[in-house]
């Protein structure tokens, strides 16, 4: 999973 | 984006205006957990450290803004707003949230997803988000009644992360190599903290009667 979609959520 | 998380956003952001609103129009926080929100601060101070780094969205950032100006004000309100602060009872609010940090602190130090600085604090803020609620619940428990506003605020709270939970099913099933264990697993146990009030609240909205909490 690259990394911008680890923490794309709030 | 999708249905359940913006519902998920939606509601989360409805919680905070809805507490905003009760502390800033009649000047009290009667009911409210200090402790809580000083712990949701925090969740939001470690969880959004990348928001000058890494950009995702307007709205990603819009409502980090928004969760980090709301968390923080209220803080503000129930410590320094010389109205607001009198009607806080410190004396019913004694969680030892500190004692919540430290575990989530090591918890966090121990099952991660990468071993780095950023990403061991926003773990750190999964945790203890999912144990936010405590000292407010802890404080229902003792003061008992709870008027309807702060009611409303938990069941909005509580509600939010279960849209997530729907969202995390909703991605897992439509993106492919998308696993976020830990997140899951303190999003749910998140959620189960809610289930005795959510059971109460529904009960009092039931049979239209004062949500009362059992000792």
């Amino acid at each position: 999973n690259n990394e911008a979609a680890a923490h794309d959520e709030l | 984006m999708n249905i359940f998380r913006l519902a998920g956003d939606m509601t989360h952001l409805a919680s905070v205006l809805v507490l905003l609103l009760k502390i800033h129009t009649i000047k009290s926080c009667a009911g409210v957990s200090l402790k809580t929100q000083e712990l949701y601060a925090i969740v939001f101070a470690t969880r959004y450290l990348d928001i000058l780094t890494s950009f995702v969205s307007i709205y990603n950032t819009l409502m980090k803004l928004i969760f980090l100006g709301s968390s923080f004000s209220i803080v503000w309100y129930m410590k320094y707003h010389k109205t607001v602060r009198r009607t806080y009872d410190r004396d019913q609010d004694t969680f030892r949230h500190w004692f919540l940090m430290l575990p989530c602190l090591l918890l966090a130090l121990l099952i991660h997803e990468k071993f780095t600085f950023f990403e061991v604090l926003w773990t750190f803020s999964l945790y203890l988000e999912a144990v936010a609620i405590l000292p407010q619940l802890v404080l229902l428990q003792r003061t008992r009644n709870i008027d309807n506003l702060t009611g409303q605020y938990i069941f909005l709270l509580g509600g939010y992360r279960g849209f997530y939970i729907l969202n995390w099913i909703y991605r897992y099933f439509t993106e492919p190599h998308y696993v976020h264990w830990i997140t899951w697993i303190a999003g749910l146990v998140q959620t189960l903290l809610y289930a005795d009030f959510f059971y109460y609240y529904f009960l009092s909205w039931k049979n239209n009667k004062k949500l009362q909490l059992p000792a």
